[in-house]
Parts: C-alpha cells; structure tokens; sequence
C-alpha cells in the first residue's frame, strides 16, 4: 500500500 | 519602508501564476538580501520556496525586515493588471497594512498604481536541509511539463526512476500503462534541448502527478527545470529565474508501507 507522507515528516518546523 | 523596482515586471505575474493554485495565502518576507516566500499547499505534502535576490532588482530598499501577508488570488488579479513589458514597483511602509504595486509602461506614458490590503498569516517555516541527492535531472521544462500532462491521462502517481542511461516516468491506471524514458543528450545542437543527468547512484520514488503537474504552472519562468532526488525524501523541483533567484518546489513521496 502507497502510503503519502506530508513534509513535516521530512522538514522540521522552524 | 520598503521599496522594490523590477524592470521585468511580468515575472512577477508568472510567478504568482505558478503558486496560486497551490497556495492561497502566503507571507512574502522582506529583507535587505532579498525578496522570498516559502508555503505549504493546504495538505502539507508540497512547499514553494522562492527567492528573488535584491540585487536582481533595479532598486531594492529594505529598511527593516518585514513580512506581508497576502492572498495570492487577489495579487494576481492586480498583477493580470500590468502590461506584459510594464515595470513594476511595490512599495510598503514598515508598520503600514497595505502594499501598493505600481506599473509604469516601457514608455511612462502610462503609470497606474494598485493598493493591496495586506493580512495576518501565521505560516510555520520549515527547515529545508540540505540534501546529498543521489540524482539531479535537468531537463527542458516544456518538457517536462508535457510529460507530467501526458501521464496524468493514465494515472494520478507516478514512478520516477533515475539510472545511468536515462530517466523513466512511469504511471498506469484503469486505461492502462505508460512509460516515457528521456535519455541524456548533453550533445543537443540546441541548448535549449539538453538533458543532463547527474547519477550518485539509481533512484526511484513515486509521487502523486496532480502536485508535479501544478509545479509545472512555473514554465513560463525557466527553459530547462531539475528534478533532484534521493531516497524517501521529498523530491525538489527547481526552476531557476535567471539573474535573480529561484522558484522551488518540493513533494513528498508516497512509500510503500
């Protein structure tokens, strides 16, 4: 299964 | 106070015609380096970064950072205002709640001036490290844009997958499958057709097409666009303004779970 991450799993929030 | 002059008014129209589908409100931040705005789309999967140097400016005064909300619906609208050759200055006062953008013709017989309320957006910034990419794609952004259109008729994801010979996208769906393969060919007569891959190592990762396309509103900008990946990290699709600065967008990828 295709999961779709967001990008606060990748970026971190400033 | 706040006051910035660009001789080549449209690019900023071209700009906010690439982003205001995918963002609908934004803070533009002000700086004596320069002029950037950096947003999430509503579902947090992709992020626009753009950055206008000052020194891509004909004039460019920051007195004191500051950060102008303000929807992008509404600026294109004043900016579809502007003449295609118009210069375009905004101008800001460093506790006013307004923007006004002024459009004067490459003759100054015509100088109309456009006053934007400006709003309270509280964006969260992230941190966009920097990456060691396993691939960097550089490739005609028409072309890419022809690609992302051609494969959303077939499904709504698609598989990019880098190797030494070449760059594959593929997609399938109800209708079927599709494969599109752009080699390299850094020997094209015309520049304008080159494409050249920079290879670490083979990498592929799957994206929803519906974010790809919408980054590719940004075509008017940029000749070529580069598609820089690396393994289960947001992919960057970066469109370079030349003289000036940057468009960048990125998507985080679906993963096999």
């Amino acid at each position: 299964l295709l999961v779709q991450y967001g990008l606060p799993d990748f970026f971190t929030a400033l | 106070m706040f006051e910035a002059r660009l001789v080549q008014g449209n690019l900023l129209k071209k700009v906010v015609d690439a982003v205001k589908d995918l963002v609908t409100d934004a803070n533009f931040d002000c700086s004596s380096s320069g002029f950037t705005l950096q947003a999430m789309d509503n579902s947090h999967v992709s992020l626009v970064s753009l950055s206008l140097r000052s020194d891509g400016f004909e004039h460019f005064r920051c007195d004191r950072n500051m950060s102008m909300g303000m929807s992008l619906g509404n600026l294109a609208k004043i900016l579809k205002c502007a003449g295609n050759d118009d210069i375009v200055t905004m101008k800001a006062a460093d506790d006013g709640d307004t923007v006004t953008f002024m459009f004067e013709s490459p003759k100054e017989d015509r100088v109309s001036d456009f006053e934007l309320k400006l709003m309270d957006i509280d964006s969260e910034h992230l941190g966009i490290p920097d990456t060691d990419y396993a691939a960097t794609v550089t490739l005609p952004a028409a072309e890419y844009q022809r690609i992302c259109r051609d494969l959303s008729s077939i499904g709504d994801t698609v598989v990019i997958s880098a190797t030494k010979d070449g760059v594959k996208f593929s997609s399938s769906g109800d209708v079927g499958t599709a494969n599109i393969t752009v080699r390299q060919n850094t020997t094209a007569d015309k520049k304008e057709e080159q494409v050249s891959i920079d290879l670490k190592e083979p990498v592929a990762l799957t994206f929803a097409l519906r974010y790809l396309n919408s980054f590719a509103k940004a075509t008017p900008l940029a000749s070529h666009v580069s598609l820089s990946m690396a393994r289960d990290l947001p992919v960057m699709v970066d469109y370079q303004i030349s003289d000036m600065g940057h468009l960048r967008f990125y998507l985080a990828p679906k993963i096999e779970d």
